[in-house]
């Protein structure tokens, strides 16, 4: 089984 | 004071229905360099990246930074007023509630104006670093749109796996499974028609067909993609203007 994963730890906010 | 002229409204056009699809609130924000946009879908999975260097637009003047907060699915509405082959200037001043948008049909004195509300939207700018790839891949955009758009007949996952020689992408469903296997090799009469593969380590991803499904819709914009793979971080797609680039990040799906 496979989960969507997120963007969110790979950017940082500006 | 912005004054943004396109040769051609189908310029823009492509550009917009290139992510009009996956995001719908996005500042465009202007400088005296160009007009840069990002944004993320919902379920914050896809970012989309725009840059138009001031090399594609016929004339662009920007004083001072501007933000045009924009509802795509509005902005589409006037696009499709406009003809193709139209100019198309944007036209906003330094602290502007709404954008105004010039078309100017070159061939008889036709011009149609339309101005369109601007919004605050409240959206984060992310920091894009330069992140370290394990595979660039340059391929023909229609045939990487065709790929996507056939294997996700299948699934509603799409498998990317490249080695030394070999791209190979794969879609295992319910009703069946099927493969498209390339190799790199260079077309001299028809450089365009290459595919380059630039790989350090071989990768082995899985990304939602929805979301490549969105991003090939960039295809519009340019006769190749370039595609850059890592374990590590979320895979870049990347279709390039003649002055920019309109970019989408996808992060893959994972083995629980």
């Amino acid at each position: 089984k496979r989960t969507q994963g997120t963007l969110e730890s790979f950017f940082k906010k500006r | 004071m912005l004054e943004a002229k396109f040769e051609e409204a189908s310029l823009f056009k492509r550009i917009i229905d290139g992510f009009k699809d996956c995001v719908q609130l996005v500042n465009f924000q202007c400088k005296e360099d160009g007009i840069i946009a990002q944004a993320v879908d919902d379920s914050r999975v896809l970012l989309v990246s725009l840059e138009i260097g001031i090399e594609a637009f016929q004339n662009y003047r920007c004083d001072h930074p501007v933000t045009l907060g924009i509802d795509l699915t509005s902005l589409s509405k006037i696009l499709r007023c406009g003809n193709n082959t139209d100019n198309l200037t944007l036209i906003a001043d330094d602290t502007p509630d709404s954008v105004l948008l010039l078309f100017e049909d070159t061939k008889k004195d036709r011009i149609a104006e339309y101005s369109l509300k601007l919004m605050d939207i409240d959206a984060e700018f992310l920091k894009i670093e330069d992140l370290a790839y394990d595979c660039t891949l340059k391929m023909p955009s229609p045939e990487f749109s065709k790929i996507v758009r056939d294997l996700s007949q299948l699934s509603d996952s799409i498998n990317i796996m490249i080695t030394k020689e070999t791209i190979k992408f794969v879609a295992d469903g319910d009703i069946g499974s099927g493969s498209v296997i390339l190799k790199p090799f260079v077309n001299m009469d028809k450089p365009q028609e290459s595919i380059n593969l630039n790989m350090d380590q071989p990768v082995d991803l899985t990304f939602g067909s929805k979301y490549l499904l969105d991003i090939v819709k960039g295809s519009a914009l340019s006769d190749n993609v370039g595609v850059r793979l890592s374990s590590e971080a979320p895979a870049l797609f990347q279709f390039d203007l003649k002055s920019g680039y309109l970019q989408f990040f996808l992060a893959p799906k994972f083995n629980d």
